[in-house]
């Protein structure tokens, strides 16, 4: 067990480094272990420094640097382990406009390389609009759900009806 | 291996059948707060043999089933049916089945079902099989709402264990 | 202090179920004291029904209806003792655009009102377009931050810059 | 009584001096993740008589003086200021004045001096300042980033407190 999470640590760890460069366009990352020694027992920390900034941990950063540290954490564990879905719900609602395009970037070259489907919920339309297919979800009826394939167009005022 | 279709009955605010294509991709959800988005992501996870019903936003599984509104009745039973396709046959003990439709039924009072192309399975034979595909209810790979927050606002030793599923 | 604060809870109350059905366009909500007879120590329960839907706790609620809620609950007591200034930090993150429209025709009463000042931190496009002037927070050298003003287009595109 | 200028120095990535002029109506504060929208917010909280580090993200007071970067020299200290107009006289106790300018002033390992309008005062009557204008580093008409999501996930006990600032 404890040989299994060292690989999985030094696995995740490698993925880490790499995505928050993708995710922040630049900047350095990794994991430490608080006590490498009883990996089992250890905490995890996130020390990151975007672009241009010192090296702190993950509790000094903004809300949105944050958000996408902890997405780059997620992707890493993802990526050693692909699997066929991925589900979003709305994930993108901290993020500043060219931080959500990269995020998207990095979402559809892992749905092209692993051929991982993904359902995403989100009210950005930057999001939307980056969708292959955009399905509504609405309660015409009150208290009742049903679903209907949209355009763009439709989806952004779908946002809007009641 | 791919995922291909969503069927919910009576979960949650979803009373009449709904269908979902899951299409290669990316597929986006939007609409209005409160019109059910997230329970679409609860059906599907419920779907996958999720055991806890605070995990579904639930106080308990009957909570799963459609309470009524002012103008439609409560209903007694859910059922979420999840399509996989297995045409490369990546699905070792499905071998012989092109296409697997796993469903997950619920009566009020009366627990859950499993079937699996029909055939009854138990619980952990659905945990099992999404297990070996790299998902499940409780997977890294199924973000709910909130939880990027919870995951920056967690202890260090909590966040350890997002490493186990790696492992 | 019992009787003051079963004074702010009725005060509080009233508000809320006003402020509640304002901003979800109808329906209806109170608050509720776990244990009126030991208010000091009680609990505060938020029950709420969006329009069309059946009466519950607020943790039943979608994260869009919860955040809306609890924005209720926060401008309830603000209401009850005005004060010059309101600061808020991207609390329209989790709503849709009819929600956010509809939070900032409240904001905006209270600024005429009460003669309250509002700082808005958002990514919001929509929320971004309703401010009377906008101020653009940038890093254009890396870890110094600057304050300019901006307009609107530019500061769509400032989101943007990094 | 408004409030009308902030003026920011070495107070954590304003190294250098900002001004903020605070109209009437919705000012709106945009940039991108990690500019220092939240710490302008900070700022105000500092010099209404914030005595929490953790309530200011920092560890220490320290921490909340400019660090430095790769161009730029840490600071040793950090100085904000409001200024807040009395025309209608509504501030009993500052009669005299029509505008009061409001400074909180910190010196690495030395501590915060307060001066209302260049005369030293206390911690404490700042804060009294501030209370007595229903305003207040804890004050519920500033809701920090990720606040609202504390206040859903709070428990009953946890909410009935903030029914505490109405009384
Ligand atoms: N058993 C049930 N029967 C009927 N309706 C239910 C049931 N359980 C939950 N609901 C309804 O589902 C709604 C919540 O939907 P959901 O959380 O999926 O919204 P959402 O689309 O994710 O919204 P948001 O954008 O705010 O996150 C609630 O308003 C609730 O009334
Ligand atoms: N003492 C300090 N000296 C220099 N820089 C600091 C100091 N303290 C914090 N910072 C910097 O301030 C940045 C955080 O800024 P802030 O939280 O205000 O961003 P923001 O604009 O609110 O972003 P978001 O949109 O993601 O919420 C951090 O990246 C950090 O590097
Ligand atoms: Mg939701
Ligand atoms: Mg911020």
């Amino acid at each position: 067990a404890k040989i299994r999470l060292m690989e999985a640590y030094t696995n995740v760890n490698t993925n880490f480094k790499m995505l928050f460069t993708e995710l922040f366009g630049g900047g350095e990352a990794y994991l430490a272990l608080t006590d490498s020694e009883n990996p089992l027992d250890s905490g995890l920390e996130l020390m990151a420094s975007p672009p241009g900034k010192k090296l702190q941990q993950m509790s000094l950063l903004s809300g949105g640097e944050q958000a996408l540290t902890a997405m780059a954490l997620i992707f890493s564990v993802f990526l050693s382990k692909p699997s066929p879905i991925c589900i979003l719900d709305e994930v993108d609602a901290p993020l500043d406009e060219s931080n959500v395009d990269r995020f998207l970037d990095l979402i559809e070259s892992i749905s092209e390389k692993s051929k991982t489907r993904f359902l995403i919920v989100s009210h950005n339309r930057l999001t939307m609009a980056r969708m292959h297919r955009l399905y509504g979800v609405t309660m015409q009826e009150p208290g009742v759900s049903q679903l209907v394939s949209v355009s763009l167009k439709e989806a952004v005022k779908f946002d809007n009806v009641e | 291996m791919k995922f291909t279709k969503l069927k919910i009955t009576g979960f949650k605010s979803f009373v009449d059948t709904t269908l979902l294509d899951i299409k290669q991709g990316l597929t986006g959800l939007v609409g209005p707060n409160g019109c059910g988005k997230s329970n679409i992501v609860e059906a599907i996870k419920w779907n996958m043999g999720e055991a806890g019903p605070s995990r579904l936003r639930a106080g308990e599984m009957n909570d799963l089933i459609f309470a009524g509104t002012k103008g439609r009745a409560s209903r007694n039973s859910a059922e979420v049916i999840l399509t996989i396709e297995n045409i490369d046959n990546s699905l070792q003990s499905y071998e012989n089945n092109v296409e697997l439709e796993v469903s997950r039924k619920i009566e009020k009072d009366g627990g859950s079902t499993y079937t699996i192309n029909n055939r009854e399975v138990r619980q952990r034979d659905v945990q099992i099989l999404f297990a070996d595909l790299a998902i499940g209810s409780r997977s890294n790979a199924i973000v709910d709402q909130g939880q990027v927050g919870q995951i920056i606002n967690s202890k260090p030793q909590e966040r350890r264990k997002i490493l186990e599923e790696a492992a």
